[in-house]
């Protein structure tokens, strides 16, 4: 599995929170594999670069990680 | 555009608004100014009108805290989430919640945000819209810090209240002209508000359907200018004459001021204040091009009318002299704006100094250094220094009939 540099984790988190606040994105507290979770929160941030018009990576680049960094409203862009 | 799940919104058209709380950043008025502005940008393009509360329950309750504030969606402090609301029903559907850690501002700066543009968004969340993802949209969800003077919606958000409310039942396709770049004198300090006395909202009047604009009679409750346009009001109609555009242009009342109703007694312009004053029974309004000033309405006779004085006819601004000349039965008043009293010795005869106005007048205007005096489909032009009859006209002369 890769190991995620101290400062990435932390980007990592808030997208993560943020994808959770506005994209309906749920960890699944059972899941034993975090490739999983991974896959789904990749899912996640593909439908969040989509509705911003961004490049759709998956990836939680630079361009993204700026995005969900902006001051925004807080009701969700997608609900469930 | 999009709606929330089911597509929720209010099943009326007169949506009420409370704000319980202020943010300290601005002034009261300030706030009470921008919020307003916001709804007026949702009316203006539906049939909705906005009554605002001062006590009760209101549909829409808008309040400023931070961190965890009641509801299942804590703030996050300085930045991040700004604010959020939620969708039309009852309790707490159509609240909108500010987040106070946030600087708010009424200017486009760097430093704070503008509390206008969000109240304008999260009001869109109030009234059933979601979030859109057109760049540009008001309903965009990340924050757009632009100009907000004369701001406009777009078209996708247009589009999407459209969708739940449709169009307004007339539209007004221009605003009006921006206030003249002179130096703008300070508003009228808000008098007291009697203890005991509720500030009212005009109740809305039924509404007949709109005279054609060249029936030969045509007669009109109330005439202003107003930022060198002129207004003729009608019950809940407004005839739009502009130096701006050929047309004449038929709006509503309530599509400038959403919380005044039709009906006007009268109306006159101090164009020096860039102020409109709206007079209906015996209460009057202040207005400055569409922000209804702080404190009003007020009675009539907070301006020196005796209490026996329950309505007026018509009033009119003289620019030159700073005079304004309230007219009631077959009588008139005269007030000085300046010292903001009424003048000694009235009120006088209407037709002793005014040559060839027997009747009583129903609306009054000033322009081109003449008034006009309105009585049933007629207008009498009077020299306004000789005050001299001139010439009598049809009411809608105006029109280009």
């Amino acid at each position: 599995l890769p190991v995620i540099p101290e400062k990435e984790k932390e980007d990592m988190q808030f997208a993560q929170k943020y994808l959770e606040n506005f994209y309906d994105f749920k960890e699944e507290k059972s899941s034993l594999f975090k490739s999983k979770d991974l896959n789904l929160m990749s899912e996640k941030i593909r439908e969040m670069q989509s509705f911003f018009g961004l490049e759709v990576t998956g990836q939680l680049n630079s361009q993204t990680l700026n995005m969900m960094k902006q001051p925004r409203c807080g009701i969700p862009d997608v609900r469930s | 555009y999009s709606t929330f799940p089911l597509s929720p919104k209010w099943n009326k058209e007169d949506v009420t608004y409370r704000i319980l709380n202020y943010t300290p950043d601005m002034l009261q008025e300030d706030v009470e100014e921008a919020i307003a502005k916001a709804f007026q940008l949702w009316s203006s393009v539906t049939p909705l009108r906005f009554i605002r509360l001062y006590s009760g329950e209101a549909d829409i309750m808008i309040s400023f805290a931070s961190g965890f504030h009641g509801d299942f969606y804590s703030f996050d402090g300085p930045g991040g989430t700004l604010a959020h609301a939620y969708h039309p029903g009852k309790g707490i559907g159509g609240d909108a919640h500010f987040d106070e850690d946030e600087n708010w501002t009424k200017f486009t700066t760097y430093s704070g945000f503008n509390l206008f543009l969000v109240a304008a968004h999260e009001l869109g969340h109030s009234l059933g819209l979601g979030h859109s993802n057109v760049f540009g949209a008001l309903m965009y969800p990340v924050y757009m810090g632009k100009d907000t003077r004369d701001y406009r919606l777009h078209q996708d958000d247009i589009d999407g209240i459209q969708s739940l409310y449709g169009p307004p039942k007339e539209s007004p396709t221009k605003a009006f002209p921006p206030q003249e770049p002179t130096e703008r004198t300070t508003t009228v300090a808000p008098s007291e508000m009697p203890p005991h006395e509720e500030p009212t909202e005009m109740t809305p009047t039924k509404l007949p359907a709109r005279p054609e604009d060249c029936d030969p009679h045509l007669t009109f409750d109330a005439i202003t200018t107003l930022r060198g346009e002129i207004l003729f009001f009608k019950d809940n109609y407004v005839w739009r004459k502009s130096p701006y555009f050929t047309d004449i242009e038929h709006d509503t009342i309530s599509s400038f001021w959403p919380s005044l109703a039709g009906g006007f007694d009268a109306a006159y312009e101090v164009d020096k204040k860039d102020q409109v004053m709206f007079f209906k029974d015996d209460q009057y309004w202040a207005v400055n091009g569409y922000n209804i000033q702080l404190g009003f309405p007020k009675p009539i006779q907070s301006l020196g009318f005796p209490r026996n004085v329950r309505k007026i006819d018509a009033a009119v601004h003289d620019q030159s002299t700073k005079k304004t000349y309230f007219f009631v039965g077959h009588r008139y008043w005269s007030f000085n704006e300046n010292t903001q009293s009424m003048e000694r010795g009235y009120p006088r005869k209407i037709a002793a100094d005014f040559h060839g106005i027997y009747h009583v007048v129903d609306a009054a205007l000033q322009k081109n250094g003449h008034f006009y005096f309105f009585h049933g489909s007629k207008q009498y032009e009077v020299d306004a220094k000789t005050k001299k009859l001139v010439r009598i006209m049809k009411s809608n002369s105006w029109f280009d009939c």
